[in-house]
Formats: C-alpha cells, sequence, structure tokens
C-alpha cells in the first residue's frame, strides 16, 4: 500500500523542504520507491534534487489544471529509486485559478485527483508552502497523514496551535481519514536554552507524536541546496544527514517496515 | 511626508517580522511616529510587540473587507510612538474572499485604499506573509518602496529572481511608483563560508541597494519574541540588536533624516 505524506506547517522556512528532501534520499538509498510531490511555487525540492525549475517543459501547475497527466510530468532524479513531480513559479498563478472554483470541496481536491492515477511507489511525499492557502489545503485533503516540521524557536511554536485548527478543520470536511504522524523538532542548537525550552513545550503538548530523534542545526544540511544534492547524500557523515537517517528509520518502523 | 514600505520576500523564515518590529522600535525609540502594518495571517508582528492575536475584538481582517475603520483598530503598543495594525488568524479567511474579486486591481488595491485614511505617522511599515499572493500584492501596491529581508542561505538566494519578477509586474501594473528601497542581509554566520558566498552572490547581483549592515545570527532576537518585545528593547547591547540600530540609522539618513 502506497503511503501519502504532507510535511506542512505555515510557519516559514522551518525546514518542511530540507525534510522531505532528505527523507524521501535515504528512502531510496534503502530501496524504497519515493516520489517527491513539490506543490510550493518557490519549487524549493525540485532544486534541491537537482532540477532548474525555471527550464523545465512542464510542471505540477500543468497537472492541476488538467492540462497534462502526471505520468507525463513526473521526472527521475539522479539517485534509482527517487523521481520528483516538480513545481515551477508558474504555480504561483494556480492560486488565483484554484481559488475560482466556487464549490470548496472542488478547489481543495485538485491534487487528490491527481494522486489515483499514480501507481507503483511505496511512499508519496508532499512539500507544501509556507501558508493555509489552497495549495496547502490540496496538500493536506490529498494525504492520508502530516508530518509537521517545527524548528525550535518560540514564533514557530506559536504557529503550531494555528495549523492544528486547519488540519481539524480538512479532518471534519474534505478528508476525514487524515491524521498526525508526527512533529520533528528541527535546527535545534543544544547551547543555547531556547532550543531546549521550546522542545520541551513541544513535548508536553506534543507527547508521544513527536518523533524521539531531534535534527541538529547543521551547516552542510544548507550548504547542500547549492549542489542540488540532499544532504544525506552530500554529506553523509555530518551531524544533521545522520538525524535524518534515524528519522527516516523511526518512521520506517512506525509504519511497519523492518 | 509618511513614508511607506514594505517588508516583502515569498521565501519562508528569512526575518522579515524580525526587521520589521526592531526598525519600527528603533524609529520610534529615536522619536518617529512608526505604525507597523501586520497583514501576515500568522500575526507574528502582532506577537512581537506584546499583543495576543488570538483575544483582539478587531484586526486587519475587518478593516480589509470594510467592516471597520483603520483608526479604530489601530493599537498602541507599550512603547510611545510605536502603533500597530494588528493582525490575526481570521486574516486567512480573506485570501479566499479577497481572490474571489474578478478585477485584478481591485483585488490588490483593499490595503491601498485603506492607507489613504491613515494620518499623523512618520512610517507605514508594512509586514508581509511568505507568498506571492494576494496579500503579498496588496502590501506591494499599498507601498511605495519594498525593502527585502534576505537570509544568507542558497534557497533564499535563488527565491530572489522570482521576488523581482512579481515586484516588475506589479510596477507595470498596480503600482507604478514602486520601487526597491534596498535588500538587507540577515541571520548572517560568520564561522561559515556558505553566509560569506550567498552575501558576496547578493552584493555582486544588487550592488548599491545592499544596506552596508548585515545582521548577524543572534539567538538574543530569536528570544524576544517570547517577551513580546523587540530586541532592541530586550537585549539592547546584543549583536542583533545593535547591528538593527545601525541598519534603522542607516535608512533614515537615506530618507534625508539626519
Ligand atoms: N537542520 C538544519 N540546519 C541548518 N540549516 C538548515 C536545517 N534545516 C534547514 N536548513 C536551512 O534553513 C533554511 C530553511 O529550511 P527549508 O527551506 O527547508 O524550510 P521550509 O520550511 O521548507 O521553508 P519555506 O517555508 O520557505 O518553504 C534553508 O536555507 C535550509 O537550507
Ligand atoms: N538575526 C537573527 N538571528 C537569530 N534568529 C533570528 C534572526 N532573525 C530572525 N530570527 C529568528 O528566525 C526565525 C525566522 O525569523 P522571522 O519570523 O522574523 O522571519 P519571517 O521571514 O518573518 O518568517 P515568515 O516567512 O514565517 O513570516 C524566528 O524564529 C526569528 O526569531
Ligand atoms: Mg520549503
Ligand atoms: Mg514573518
Amino acid at each position: 500500500m502506497t503511503r501519502v505524506y504532507t510535511f506542512t506547517n505555515q510557519k516559514g522556512g522551518v525546514g518542511k523542504t530540507t525534510t522531505v528532501v532528505n527523507i524521501a534520499a535515504a528512502m531510496a538509498d534503502w530501496g524504497y520507491r519515493v516520489l517527491v510531490i513539490d506543490i510550493d511555487p518557490q519549487s524549493n525540492a525540485t532544486t534541491c534534487l537537482g532540477l532548474d525549475s525555471r527550464n523545465l517543459s512542464s510542471s505540477i501547475y500543468d497537472v492541476l489544471t488538467g492540462e497534462q497527466n502526471a505520468d507525463e510530468v513526473i521526472r527521475g532524479t539522479r539517485w534509482p529509486g527517487l523521481d520528483i513531480l516538480p513545481s515551477a513559479p508558474a504555480l504561483a498563478g494556480a492560486t488565483v485559478e484554484l481559488n475560482r472554483t466556487a464549490d470548496p470541496r472542488e478547489r481543495g481536491e485538485h491534487l487528490k485527483h491527481v494522486l489515483t492515477s499514480i501507481t507503483g511507489y511505496d511512499y508519496l511525499l508532499i512539500d507544501s508552502p509556507p501558508s493555509l492557502g489552497v495549495l496547502t489545503v490540496n496538500a493536506l485533503s490529498a494525504a492520508q497523514a502530516v508530518i509537521v516540521p517545527v524548528q525550535c524557536e518560540y514564533l514557530a511554536l506559536e504557529g503550531l496551535a494555528q495549523l492544528m485548527r486547519t488540519i481539524t478543520l480538512v479532518q471534519h470536511g474534505l478528508n476525514p481519514a487524515l491524521t498526525v504522524r508526527g512533529v520533528v523538532m528541527t535546527m535545534y542548537d543544544s547551547r543555547t536554552t531556547l532550543s531546549r525550552q521550546v522542545a520541551e513545550e513541544i513535548r508536553k503538548h506534543f507527547t508521544e507524536r513527536v518523533f524521539n530523534i531531534i535534527i541538529p542545526r547543521s551547516v552542510r544540511l544548507s550548504e547542500a541546496p547549492s549542489f542540488g544534492e540532499p544532504g544525506i547524500f552530500y554529506a553523509p557523515r555530518s551531524t544533521g544527514a545522520l538525524a535524518y537517517r534515524v528519522l527516516t528509520w523511526e518512521l520506517l518502523r512506525g509504519d511497519g517496515h523492518e
């Protein structure tokens, strides 16, 4: 059975893209077939996997607007088992178009319909934009579960309540089966009390839904995108890469894979 | 003459809110009358200035939808000379409503009309959300100029081309008088080559439009929001606070104030 996860948090810069890309890479490295779905107009996940979103002949924009089928737009990457449904800046325009659809259910289910035609993957991992707009609602209604990356900073903590309210709304409407698969703490800096305090707060609120591994702040992870590689391939022995390997293992084990 | 600046960058977590809040505070501290306009549904600027966006009776949402006048919603803060037109989570709903307006000019000019009724300030500083959607377009069409905070990281650098394209679109349509006041480099970590390389790239592309002062990464700045205070008041002698004072001085001097 294909598992579909969306990585969502409206707070900007919390590590959504970095988390999607590194989990996808680790899964592919261990033999799983993974598709990354980039539904962010910034197309950062597309860049992190080595593609140039400005030079693509087609993107998820063409699929969401019905111009093309997903299998015509999906591309392979340099790493076997790791494919991508890329984004492009044109997607920013889709927001206005998608918002034009009067029926809220239809507006929120474009991606869900697209995913029904995609087969042959163990995991579909969706990278969503930093907002609670129509693209994020599409991601939440298409996914089976949400993974929430949270930076260990105060403002990121504040935004969690708003995110949970939105998830509840989607559960009562477009996607009753949606669950929260877990919260991932990112960019943890063990030298600061702020990181420790925020991590404590997150554990207090989310208890067992917090992944055990915490992703540390690691400059190697932020260098990797400029080489078009996931951190776990760019700097495999860095603390950040190792943490993402452990996170992926924790996720796979929780899903019943050994 | 009142100057109206918007702090815009669709890349998330680059320091938009932190920059608005600290410049506003430094200006007020030096006797200027400043209004912060929070048009981000996350309402982080509202939080950073000591208000609780969930307990406000009214917000910018009510002003944009025509329910209330701006002067009924604007509030003072603890610091003389520093007021705020606060945001609230309800603003996320406004995006769908504002997108419903068929005429693109009308859709993008709600905030512009609101600002015509606001008087008595030296500076209006707008904090925009991490997207290029209707709320950011409203900010770009209401402002005289854009200040672009950019984190010294690769993905933030990549997004600048998309941002400049959007600014050009607004200049050719809704706001021909819009200029780019400057690019502010933030979260600079002098220990990493990445920061140095990205800073070099930014200076190469934007030349004299880059503010001279670079804002360093400073944990005091990220602690301040949990106390509801701008960094320059919470930790006045920290490197981050001092850098924001210098940035404010540079901005004021460039605007002709001594
Ligand atoms: N653990 C980490 N250590 C150091 N840097 C990191 C880490 N995780 C992410 N980064 C860097 O921090 C920045 C923000 O991360 P990223 O872009 O993945 O966040 P995001 O939530 O996807 O952002 P957006 O909201 O814009 O989509 C990027 O420059 C990234 O390279
Ligand atoms: N110079 C700095 N040093 C250390 N931390 C910083 C600095 N500037 C901002 N921060 C912290 O980094 C995070 C992102 O900053 P901020 O929220 O201001 O960015 P933003 O661009 O407004 O984000 P969003 O895209 O979500 O609106 C916050 O937790 C903030 O406290
Ligand atoms: Mg991202
Ligand atoms: Mg902000």
